[in-house]
């Protein structure tokens, strides 16, 4: 219903200003409904202004600024709506070491309420895990589970894990 | 609801069964390339009700089903079971556990069971949707995927909040 | 020309077979024209069989895979037309350890005919080079350029380059 | 032709002059996200003589220009300049050194030049494809488009092969 959509927005909204500001500590991030009088049909324009930089398209945001800010969006959405499980495939693949632990911190925030699964190539990410899941194809096109600790790559045809 | 096992036989490459148990909050899926993670997502929300394969990068259901390599044959069927643990204060009547298989053969016969009974798949997503796992986009990002949340239409952009409503 | 498409055409093929066992070891990739009798018109199928794998269509290769693929086919594009100038931007974002070392290999054998500039966040490539170029933001949304041993981090807002 | 320096003033993030002095071959270029890393990638291009504003993540030429940040006022004209040193067999009319610059003003105004002397954009295209440096698309892999190069059309896969023909 229409009520139900412009509360959840609100709320939505308020979250993704909150997490903009815990991951870039400046700037300013929004959600501006493109048509407020239809509520049942409106679009939803998001508006960034990186810190120290003018407010511009979001086309203009780097590729890695794109993906700090899609994560943000994700979070907010969380926040509102906590589901049970979140699986995330190399969502860290376009960050730089700081932006991939500014992420990591904020991932961890949500873990009380939500089980991640996170496919990652990158060692931050990595030791930030609870478990770990080895994957590898000890026979070729054939996927088995190993088992894999952080401190020692796994036993397989391609052990180089290192990013 | 916690997830605490995914059971995985036939699908995409797996061609042999494998076990996935999960415990804690934060789960690391490590591998090397073109080994079968994002395969393992792909047979997680398959299990759980996607219908549309190209939601999980295959043209058609029988593309689910191993279809051999240089050393094995393709096989016949795929199975998937997915162990979830009910909170605390959802009761439901499957009890605390709640085991789901999804089946398919290559005919294109699909079938579903909710700890090892069979179901129809509105079972399922009912099941779930009570507990938190709808079918909420943001639930699942996919390889490469992230990008485009931001840049996606206004209009794909206010299904993510009505999901959430 | 008809003439001049056929032979290069042939000899791209023939490079992006060899270029493609150099990285795979095994298993088999083909160029193949969709419609022969009209050279001038004709599209280009990719063919890819990984190795122990069975053929199967381009869609269903992983993401690393997919990228590696297309990296043995600029390859062989420059053997057979070498370029003076070469630029990659973050090419090496959906690789594996193992495979961005791959990667280093061929590119250093091209190294000698062409220049290339490779923007990266990966320790491996980063490690590849001969020169090195320390770009930052010392100043909000302006870029400026710092001197970057790979020893040691360029002295920057965003310190941590580590993958 | 080698590649000996690049030079960007007012293009995109540069508010301040930047000298990038290359050798080598094989140069890697580091940094943080949103730096200004893949607008060293359009400046190259855009000099070069690329002449649509979406192969430079531009809606139009104006924004190719710094168009300001928090402290500063945006800047009425953005100008690059190349230097290229010719290959010993290569002679060219203008000497074994080779600076092009291309300038822009937010009036749209354009102007190209080959050391220090102005040309047409003509001029610039063919001295470079003597040189090489072409048009060739797969000279330059922009971010995100390896993926697009194998997934791409059968048509648009004959370009390359006809740009190395
Ligand atoms: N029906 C099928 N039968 C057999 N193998 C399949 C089937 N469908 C997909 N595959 C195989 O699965 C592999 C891809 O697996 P997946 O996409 O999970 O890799 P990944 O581990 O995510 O790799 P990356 O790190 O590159 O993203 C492909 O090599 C493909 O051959
Ligand atoms: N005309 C302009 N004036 C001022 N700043 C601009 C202009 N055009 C683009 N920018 C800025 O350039 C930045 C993006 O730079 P770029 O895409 O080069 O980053 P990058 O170093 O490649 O980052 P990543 O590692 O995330 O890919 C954006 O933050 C944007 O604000
Ligand atoms: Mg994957
Ligand atoms: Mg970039």
């Amino acid at each position: 219903t229409k009520e139900q959509f412009l509360t959840t927005f609100m709320k939505v909204r308020e979250e993704f200003k909150n997490t903009f500001l815990k991951i870039f500590q400046d700037g300013h991030a929004d959600l501006i409904l493109t048509d407020p009088e239809k509520l049942l049909n409106t679009g939803i324009q998001v508006e960034i202004t990186l810190p120290g930089k003018k407010k511009q398209r979001l086309e203009l945001l780097s590729g890695g600024e794109r993906s700090l800010c899609a994560c943000a969006l994700l979070f907010a959405l969380l926040k509102v709506n906590p589901t049970p499980i979140v699986v995330l495939d190399e969502i860290d693949a376009p960050l730089d070491g700081r932006n991939v632990e500014k992420f990591v911190d904020i991932l961890s925030e949500h873990a009380h309420e939500t089980q991640f699964m996170l496919i990652t190539h990158n060692p931050i990410t990595i030791e930030s895990a609870t478990t770990w899941i080895g994957v590898t194809m000890q026979e070729p096109g054939v996927t088995s589970i190993v088992p894999y600790q952080p401190d020692k790559n796994i036993p397989s045809s391609n052990h180089a894990f290192a990013r | 609801l916690k997830l605490k096992s995914i059971r995985i036989y036939g699908f995409k490459s797996f061609a042999e069964k494998v076990d996935l148990n999960i415990s804690g909050n934060i789960i690391a899926v490590i591998g090397p390339n073109g080994c079968g993670k994002s395969n393992i997502v792909d047979a997680l929300l398959w299990c759980i009700g996607e219908q549309n394969p190209r939601n999980l990068r295959a043209q058609n259901s029988e593309e689910f089903i191993f279809n051999g390599s240089k050393a094995r044959k393709p096989l016949g069927y795929a199975e998937v079971s997915v162990h979830f643990e009910m909170d605390e204060d959802h009761t439901s009547p499957h009890g605390k556990d709640l085991l789901i298989t999804r089946r398919i053969k290559r005919s294109g016969e699909s079938s579903y069971m909710i700890n090892k009974k069979n179901c129809r798949l509105k079972d399922i997503i009912d099941i779930l949707a009570d507990s938190g796992l709808g079918k909420s986009g943001y639930a699942v990002v996919g390889q490469k995927e992230i990008d485009s949340a931001l840049t996606a239409s206004p209009y794909d952009r206010r299904i993510w909040i009505d999901e959430a409503a």
